[in-house]
């Protein structure tokens, strides 16, 4: 799976994941990243995530609008919301993966549960880019 | 400016054991261009979502990631994508899900926001509405990569060895262990 969020000049954010689902998937499985609100979702007022990793979980636990309830309801910073959602619920319910993600102001989060994720971000010219712990 | 990008290429059981320099050397060149390709759409003042859907796109493109080009075998021995953009301004979202022919998923979900009353569509009617909006189609066959490939074998082996055992110690074979729910390759 691959996303980006994204954070443009006009304080607009947005929020893309493309996937190839998983191996051996039968049935006409479906995953999270189409599931709008799991797997991809952004609100100017909040953040735009984009998740990854066991589909399941992250549909059930509706991580990525998860992120945005919890910094619109009870005023949780982009960081503390993420966490709270990928690394202690996710965790508790099973699913493993992460998320990246960005609010209004231009904070990033990108928490992870798994042995690794590929991600990356660039702010002022600077990139930086990781793949283990 | 505040402008910044962000971006994942999959999350699971990557270790430095599992790892060559030279595989990530590459992970991490396509990581860079798919930034540098999506930040330079913001400095020149282009918008989030096309920001967004051009990095995706980079990544699609690259056989090392599990989306578009280089994405996992389904049982059927078919790669099948799913993809989904949302717009933070309007809320508008579009999804597609089950494409095999649509070579940049990313663009066919946001054809759907942009270019229908829908959110979702899924498999024939999806691929049919995004030939219709000019979208590239390709043969299934250009999604395919040997390790994608070798992966299903490996776990379809697995499969086998699992339902034999089944069978086995209980004189009879049971579907559900067919299906590997915990092998994820996201």
């Amino acid at each position: 799976t691959v996303g980006a969020v994204a954070l443009d000049a006009y304080g607009n954010l947005a929020a893309a994941t493309s996937t190839g689902g998983m191996t051996n998937k039968r049935y006409g499985r479906v995953g999270d990243v189409p599931i709008i609100g799991a797997g991809t979702y952004a609100d100017n007022n909040t953040c735009a995530v984009s998740a990854t990793g066991h589909g399941e979980y992250f549909i059930r636990s509706v991580v990525a609008h998860d992120i945005a309830a919890l910094m619109e309801y009870k005023g949780y910073s982009l960081k503390k919301a993420a966490d709270e959602v990928v690394m202690n619920k996710l965790v508790k319910r099973g699913g493993e993966g992460g998320v990246i993600a960005i609010d209004k102001n231009g904070n990033v989060a990108m928490p992870f549960n798994s042995a690794g994720m590929y991600r990356g971000y660039i702010k002022k010219g600077k990139a930086e880019v990781a793949i283990y712990k | 400016s505040k402008i910044t990008l962000v971006i994942h290429g999959g999350a699971g059981t990557i270790t430095k054991a599992n790892m060559t320099p030279e595989k990530e050397k590459a992970y991490k060149e396509v990581l860079n261009q798919a930034l540098k390709t999506g930040y330079a759409i913001l400095e020149k003042g282009g918008t989030s979502l096309d920001a967004v859907e051009a990095t995706v796109r980079v990544m699609e493109d690259s056989p090392l990631f599990n989306a578009g080009k280089g994405a996992v075998f389904t049982n059927e021995g078919k790669n099948e994508l799913d993809a989904a953009i949302m717009d933070g301004k309007t809320g508008k979202a579009g999804a597609v899900a089950s494409l095999t022919t649509v070579k940049n998923p990313i663009s066919a979900a946001r054809a759907v926001m942009e270019k229908s009353e829908h959110v979702m569509l899924i498999g024939k009617g999806a691929e049919q509405f995004a030939k219709e909006k000019g979208l590239e189609i390709v043969d299934p066959s250009y999604f395919r990569t040997e390790t994608r490939y070798q992966q299903l074998q490996k776990l379809k082996e697995k499969e086998g060895d699992k339902t034999k055992l089944d069978h086995d110690s209980t004189g009879t074979s049971s579907n559900e262990n067919i299906f590997v729910e915990g092998e994820k390759f996201g």
